[in-house]
């Protein structure tokens, strides 16, 4: 699905 | 995961890890800003939130962890572990009171997220974590400029750090141009560009003392 925007980043 | 959110996020270890090796090696916090630190553990508490909710992936959970746990030993260890307890002078680390960051990003998350329409507590302090951490390392910039003679294993802190989101940026290039369902978040591109434009003058001195040799000396 749409990767949420930089919330699966550190 | 592509290689410049990696080399980002091992920047950001290799830094703390050099932090660490800096305070153990010269038994003192002098030319250590507390408050960045402090600002910091702040930015990671409110980001990392979603441990509880979202499994991203070990690494990720892992990473988490690792930030908040290593920052929070490194700010007793300043606070409350002797011979740096003694040795930190708060008097050199007093710019920008802790509230005078965060008032402003808990007031400008607040409004972002209004117009977002996102108005899930998890957002609201997720969105503030961003926009704390470009602030996060200015009270660590003034204690560098307040001692000018920057100490070798200090200035190397600092470049890790602020070389993490300068890859970071590379990072959001990379995945808007190759992940097709990515979703652009504009405050997170804007931020991280601030953050690192913060490091600017600092790159340029620190590359000019690698490469000429001899101290690396902020102007006044």
């Amino acid at each position: 699905g749409a990767a949420a925007a930089a919330k699966d980043e550190l | 995961m592509n290689i410049f959110r990696f080399a980002g996020d091992m920047s950001h270890v290799v830094s703390i890890l050099v932090l660490l090796l800096r305070l153990r090696s010269s038994k003192s916090a002098v030319g250590i800003s507390l408050k960045t630190q402090e600002l910091f553990l702040i930015v990671f508490v409110t980001r990392y939130l979603d441990l509880f909710t979202t499994f991203y992936s070990l690494y990720n959970s892992f990473m988490k962890v690792a930030y908040i746990a290593s920052t929070t030993y490194i700010i007793w260890m300043i606070r409350f572990q002797e011979p740096y307890k003694s040795k930190y002078d708060a008097s050199q680390d007093s710019f920008l009171h802790i509230k005078f960051a965060v008032a402003p990003c808990a007031g400008l998350a607040l409004f972002a997220c209004l117009v977002k329409g996102e108005l899930s507590p998890i957002d609201i302090l997720w969105t503030f974590s961003i926009f704390l951490e470009a602030l996060a390392i200015v009270p660590q910039l003034f204690v560098l400029q307040r001692y000018r003679e920057v100490e070798n294993l200090t200035g190397h802190y600092v470049f890790f750090l602020g070389a993490y989101r300068g890859l970071y940026i590379l990072n959001w290039v990379y995945r808007s141009y190759y992940e097709q369902f990515y979703r652009h978040n504009w405050l997170v591109y804007v931020s991280g560009a601030v953050q690192t434009a913060l490091y600017v003058d600092f790159f340029y001195y620190y590359v000019v003392s690698k490469y000429y040799g001899g101290k690396l000396t902020l102007p006044t």
